[in-house]
């Protein structure tokens, strides 16, 4: 999956990829102070394009609010809701908006999920379908945090570890590889890294074409823009 | 080809993936440099004209360096100082009548490989009942590992498959392997290099040449064949068995000073040869023109065997003296043409057609290029069609490929040689038999967008039509479409549901074909059909079509005549930066371009953020 750490108000952006094998569960956020966990397994293509490697995408993710006493899962298929205990089921193919004294749902029909936690946190979860016949590639899964300065500074995870913002520089831009995109050299954490200027994706609005978000690429898995290594954020269950 | 003294060319692989006549074809060569000293090496590759180069790379010692598409314009401003200095080269030149060269050259350090590979993607045209891939070898000397490999799949079912070669002699002949199993064929062709040699002790090798692969599919729907893949659909229609509508056509022939000699000679014979090949239901007429314009015959005649006897005699007599009067010539053949129709003196259910040959620019009357093709426009006014063919190579060619584009045609240039007769007869044979007019495309409006042009003033025998669009809603497998026509008899109405067809069924041992061909195709069509908007449209219509056309070929990274393929070469001691630029060429222009210049910055952050995570 694609990574992407945005700064507004600089109107610029930071992004890395992380590959593993289809399956793994990483950690994204994790706030123990106000009880908040959200986890997301990937999933890989139906078979390889020879032309590319293999891809992971966010199949699914679990979301707990341990206060609240709320679970969420949410698959390409449906979305389980569990709340002190009672269980629904909404279906992507739904349209509905449900209010709840902690939590508000609101699906819109094959296309995205808005997740509004009380005093904590709303994120969306997009949709991404895919041709039902395509050969390699099939449904997927996007997670955007809309707001996140409730979090504790307790927050960490791949996502979480950035909510209260980086310092970062960027220097000394040189030619790459890749004509179009420079490289420069980027002061983070501690670390000097060779980064890339290119560009992701954000499919909110635009869930087709999606819009293009200018940003400064890490390379290897993030590596020295993260806190440790990716290891560090696998988990064994959504949960 | 790579060639220079002491490089050992060590592989070329020719890997052609025809999906559905969507060609997608990648060359590779890998040479060694033997010398104890640093050697140029040159990579020529032959590509055909309709075809738009996508990717280029080279790979020296482990690093790759890859050609980038960017816009023209902006290519071309980036690496201004470098072409006024002259660093670069154009690398893509017209060769021959069907081929572009591209054409790029490094230096590489002794006792090192390096690796060349070049795709570029085409839509195969029918013509004449058939599809034909071309691929043009030349190695110029012996290669260790020599392939050539074609794989065609056509989910209607190949009915036909025939591979051959100019160089291929009785000796070669047995390497060409075939295999055609319903709906896919494998082709390969793959000499040692003691098969290579002229002869047994020499090291010129047999291949040079063109091998050529020509197949046809089965046509078993009256309406054509629509597939549905990932949100694209293409519609080919290429109906069989249908009568050929009767023809009206009127010759417009140059006898301005510049045709005299072996052109004149040889319009002679293509329309004598031509002239046998009418039938007694069509009808048919002269004007000759230079300066001033002049009629075989006042209005049309039927082709009846007297009537070509005696036409032929008036063949004979055309002699070239004078200057070119294209504008009242054309304007008379329609004025002939629409008193034939207003009198009903042809049948109604008929062709139209003027068949302009020239090799010269109007000089004569009006000469003002865009008047004509206004005038020819507004005369014809939808009602027949214009062919134009360009005699050599100082015609106008743009001229008269707008003006027949204009009027539902199209041109073609016959070059000088020989052969020219058989260039007239041949393109005459290609539009001569019309098997449907006014044939016109129909999805409904709510289920489609983005769809390529869909109205054709006829289908001729042995061609095919070919409709592509988007769908709304990409999820969709069934699109409901109707197709009308004029054929000689009646009005025909074809109506129909196409479904997606499962790719692997039709395949099933095999890895989805190449990716996402369909989309590919509906891209390659539409900016072909663009880049015919920005030629005849109105201002406001070749600007949006220009922008359009670009994004297009920006997003499918197309080297089209707006874009340009930038190279970077390793850097040497000679050359610390060298670039080459891949152009697609128009007629009329070549173009030359850039290199580039480096920038610093230097920010700071700290910031909240918003992030998220995705992936597309």
């Amino acid at each position: 999956p694609h990574f992407i750490i945005e700064f507004a108000d600089q109107n610029d952006a930071l992004c890395f990829n992380i590959n593993d094998k289809p399956g793994t569960i990483f950690n994204l956020i994790k706030d123990p102070l106000i009880g908040i966990i959200v986890n997301g397994q990937t999933i890989g293509d139906k078979k390889i394009d020879p032309e590319n490697t293999m891809n992971t995408y966010f199949g699914s993710f679990g979301i707990v609010h341990a206060k609240f006493g709320i679970r969420l899962v949410v698959t390409t298929q449906d979305i389980l809701v569990s709340e002190k205990g009672k269980q629904s089921k909404l279906f992507w193919s739904d349209n509905i908006s449900i209010k709840g004294s902690n939590m508000d749902l609101h699906v819109a029909k094959d296309r995205s999920l808005t997740v509004t936690l009380r005093n904590s946190v709303k994120f969306v979860i997009v949709l991404h379908k895919v041709w039902k016949k395509h050969p390699y590639h099939q449904d997927f899964l996007g997670f955007y945090t809309l707001d996140s300065h409730l979090f504790s500074q307790r927050v960490h995870g791949l996502l979480g570890q950035f909510f209260h913002g980086i310092t970062f520089e960027v220097s000394d831009m040189f030619k790459g590889k890749d004509p179009d995109k420079p490289d420069a050299t980027m002061f983070v954490k501690g670390h000097n890294l060779t980064v890339t200027r290119g560009w992701q994706k954000d499919f909110r609005k635009d869930l087709k074409k999606g819009e293009n978000v200018p940003c400064w690429f890490v390379h290897k898995n993030g590596t020295g823009l993260i806190d440790g290594e990716i290891e560090d954020y696998i988990v064994s269950g959504l949960f | 080809s790579v060639s220079v003294s002491e490089i050992e060319l060590q592989n070329v692989k020719i890997n052609c993936m025809v999906t559905s006549r969507f060609a997608h074809t990648v060359m590779t060569s890998m040479a060694l440099n033997k010398a104890n000293v640093s050697q140029e090496v040159f990579f020529d590759v032959e590509l055909p004209k309709t075809a738009f180069i996508t990717n280029f790379s080279m790979e020296i010692n482990g690093n790759t360096y890859v050609g980038v598409v960017k816009e023209k314009e902006k290519a071309k401003k980036q690496y201004e100082a470098a072409v006024s200095s002259g660093k670069t080269a154009g690398l893509v030149k017209a060769s021959g009548r069907k081929m572009e060269k591209f054409s790029v050259s490094v230096n590489i350090a002794a006792n090192s490989n390096i690796t060349f590979t070049l795709t570029f993607e085409e839509l195969l045209q029918r013509r004449l009942g058939k599809y034909e891939l071309m691929i043009r070898v030349k190695p110029k000397q012996l290669v260790q590992n020599f392939e050539i490999v074609a794989d065609v799949f056509e989910p209607q079912g190949i009915t036909f498959l025939n591979a051959h070669g100019t160089f291929i002699t009785n000796e070669l002949l047995p390497l060409v392997e075939k295999t055609v199993t319903d709906k896919r064929a494998h082709v390969s062709f793959s000499p040692t290099l003691d098969q290579q040699r002229k002869c047994p002790d020499c090291d010129g090798t047999l291949i040079d040449g063109d091998f050529f692969i020509n197949y046809d599919v089965n046509r078993e729907d009256m309406f054509g064949n629509i597939q549905i893949v990932n949100g694209y659909f293409v519609h080919f229609f290429a109906p069989a068995d249908f009568p050929k509508l009767p023809k009206n056509v009127v010759f417009v022939i140059d006898r301005s000073g510049s045709m005299s000699g072996t052109k004149m000679h040889q319009t002679h014979e293509g329309l004598k040869t031509i002239l046998n090949e009418l039938h007694e239901e069509d009808h048919f007429g002269f004007v000759t023109f230079s300066g001033d314009v002049k009629a075989w015959k006042p209005s049309l005649t039927t082709a009846t065997k007297e009537n070509l006897k005696n036409a032929e005699a008036f063949v004979e007599t055309i002699t070239a003296s004078g200057l070119t009067n294209i504008n009242d010539a054309v304007l008379f053949a329609v004025k002939m043409l629409k008193d034939a129709m207003n009198k009903k003196t042809v049948p109604e259910n008929s062709a139209s057609m003027i068949i302009l040959l020239t090799d010269g620019n109007p000089n004569e009357g009006e000469s003002n290029i865009q008047s004509i093709q206004n005038n020819v426009k507004n005369a014809i006014g939808g009602e027949m069609t214009l062919f134009c063919l360009g005699f050599g190579y100082d015609v106008s060619y743009t001229f008269l490929d707008v003006m027949a584009k204009q009027n539902n045609g199209l041109a073609r240039r016959i070059y000088e040689g020989s052969d020219a007769v058989v260039q007239l007869q041949g393109f005459y044979d290609e539009i001569a038999n019309v098997l449907l007019s006014d044939v016109n495309f129909q999805y409904p409006e709510n289920s489609v967008n983005s769809l390529t042009g869909s109205k054709f003033k006829q289908l001729f025998n042995g061609s095919e039509i070919v409709v592509a669009g988007r769908l709304n809603d990409n999820m969709m497998n069934d699109l409901p479409f109707e197709v009308t026509a004029q054929s000689v008899e009646k009005d025909l109405v074809f109506v129909g549901n196409a479904t997606a067809q499962d790719w692997k069924t039709i395949f099933p041992d095999q890895e989805y074909i190449f990716g996402d061909f369909t989309e590919h195709l509906w891209a390659y069509l539409t900016i072909q059909n663009l880049l015919d908007k920005i030629e005849k449209g109105s201002p406001e219509e070749k600007i949006k079509a220009t922008e359009d056309a670009l994004e297009l070929s920006l997003k499918y990274n197309f080297v089209t005549p707006l874009t340009s393929m930038v190279v970077t070469k390793p850097e040497t001691e000679e050359n610390p930066e060298d670039t080459f630029i891949a152009d697609k060429l128009t007629e009329d222009q070549r173009r030359h371009v850039p290199q580039a210049a480096g920038v610093t910055l230097q920010r700071t952050y700290t910031s909240s953020v918003t992030n998220w995570v995705d992936s597309d």
